[in-house]
């Protein structure tokens, strides 16, 4: 079992190494063991920096910067290991365009191996989407499924 | 494997049996407050084992059972459907197709079924471990809650890991 | 005491109860005191039902649809009591466009009355805004402010 | 009475004096993440009087003072210096401007002045209490927390209707 956390902490760690500087336009990032010597109970660090910043304590991040750590997080694993299908409810809400335009494109380039189910009020995310699946409530607090074409009228309305 | 349909009657807001087919590698959803989207990803999540009803934002299970609007009376029971792609068999021990159903009574009750054989709440849930979904998860990120994952304990997220190796 | 609490309250709740169908177009909503005969330690109570539906418990309700609630009733605290200023960071970021245009309209009618700060990433609350700060962070970690003109230019880049 | 201008030195990322005129009723502040938004709104609650490093995202107060970026070094102090344009005479002891400000050491000792009189932070509070804007005040609303106000439990509440009584 040691051996086995192991090894997948050391290839989520490279992964997210090397996924932080595209999600954030350059700045790097690493995980640590808190307690090397003890496989068995060690806890996970998270050590971000930015682009330009110094790396300091995970709470002085933007909300942007904490949502962002945290999907890069995901997508390392999704790129190390099997994630049939993954499900997102919203999690680029806190995020500047620039950054939901990377979010979506690096999604993109996962969607061979993991199937994503996204729900978002976010542009650039619908246009990743190959299908999209609209919810409705009638006036009567039933909901409904409608198709959406993926059309310029509906993106403009949004 | 990948999740080929959902179907759903009377849970949450999906009083009428609704079926989606998510035929394609990005599905979005989309639609205004309120309008159900959040209560489609607890059905999924239901009918993979979710066995607390707070994490499907109620006081008890029973609150995920349709409870009416203005001008429809509430439901009884709750039905989920998942059908699995399994064409890759990382589901070693079964076919092509995987149905994955469980329907929840006004008692509290709960009657899970695979390829329509009645399983026990264990057996779905190891079925959903051993393709790599287990409760632990990150593939699930519910609504307000990816910023809590860089804020949770570094012990905390040795699940995460875990669930990997 | 008892006496401001209770008076304070009744008048909260009566502009909440106003306010309320207005945020949601529609639907209906008031608070009410858990222990009404004793005002030095009950709590409140927040009943809401979005327009077409029953009142459910406030957990069932979706993310939008908590966040226009606690909007409304601060706007109802702010339209019956003396607030100076305002400070809302994001608050409605997971509001659809409906309800962000609902949102920055309900606010222009309060400015008259209380003074507000807002940051925000959405359209509508730009627009509503009398004046906009950048703040942007050059490559080396240092933030600065950049007067931003609303002209059609900068809503369209966001 | 409203706010009238915000000078900061030092205070997280804004490492140069920084000042901002909120000449408007409705100020809108916007920029891409993480370029300092909510450290803005942190320097005004910094002001008032907020006590708790942890209600500014850090571990400790100190945390708050400017700690160097890839080229510049750490600072030793940070000073926030807020206007009050008081001309509707809603601080009933003070003139048409009040001058507020609070400069924090990495001894992590604070000073805190009004109108370039040295005060202790009650004395702050208390101003700002007096104004319909104590620290049960609704009308900060931080980032992320706007929905916590409905998940809170109903006793907590109270304090809301307090600050208005
Ligand atoms: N058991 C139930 N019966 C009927 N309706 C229910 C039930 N449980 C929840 N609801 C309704 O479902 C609605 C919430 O839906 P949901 O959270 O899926 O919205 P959403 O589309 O995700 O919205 P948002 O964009 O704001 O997140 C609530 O208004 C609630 O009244
Ligand atoms: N003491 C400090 N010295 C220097 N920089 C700091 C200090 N404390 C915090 N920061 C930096 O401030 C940044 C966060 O700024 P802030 O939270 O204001 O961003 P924001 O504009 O609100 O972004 P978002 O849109 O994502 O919410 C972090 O990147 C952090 O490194
Ligand atoms: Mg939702
Ligand atoms: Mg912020």
């Amino acid at each position: 079992v040691r051996y086995l956390f192991k090894k997948a902490f050391d290839t989520v760690n490279q992964a997210f190494q090397e996924i932080y500087p595209i999600m954030f336009s350059g700045g790097n990032a690493e995980l640590k063991l808190t307690e090397p010597e003890d496989l068995l109970h060690t806890g996970v660090e998270i050590i971000a920096a930015p682009p330009g910043k110094k790396s300091r304590s995970l709470s002085l991040l933007s909300g942007g910067e904490k949502s962002l750590s945290a999907i890069t997080l995901l997508f390392a694993i999704i790129k190390v290991s099997t994630v049939p299908f993954s499900i997102l409810d919203e999690v680029e809400a806190a995020l500047d365009e620039a950054n939901v335009d990377r979010f979506s494109q690096y999604l993109e380039t996962l969607n061979s191996k993991t199937q994503f189910i996204v729900i978002t009020h976010r542009r650039s995310t619908m246009r990743a989407a190959q299908r999209l699946f609209g919810v409705t409530m009638v006036g009567t607090g039933i909901s409904k499924i409608v198709s959406v074409r993926l059309d310029g009228e509906l993106i403009n309305k949004e | 494997m990948f999740l080929k349909t959902l179907t759903l009657t009377g849970f949450k807001s999906f009083q009428k049996k609704t079926t989606i087919d998510f035929d394609s590698r990005i599905n979005g959803i989309i639609g205004p407050n309120g309008s159900g989207k959040s209560n489609l990803i607890e059905a999924i999540q239901f009918a993979m084992g979710e066995q607390s009803g707070k994490s499907l934002r109620g006081n008890t299970m029973k609150d995920i059972i349709f409870s009416g609007s203005q001008t429809e009376k509430a439901l009884n029971r709750a039905k989920v459907q998942l059908i699995l792609d399994n064409s890759d068999r990382l589901l070693k021990d079964y076919g092509d197709l995987v149905t994955i159903s469980r329907i929840l009574y006004r008692d509290g009750t709960s009657e899970y079924e695979i390829n329509g054989q009645k399983v026990r709440q264990k057996d779905v849930q190891a079925l959903f471990f051993s393709a790599g979904l287990g409760r632990d998860t990150l593939a699930f990120i519910t609504q307000g809650k990816v910023q809590k994952i860089i804020d949770s304990d570094p012990v905390a997220r040795r699940g995460v890991f875990e669930e990997v190796a």
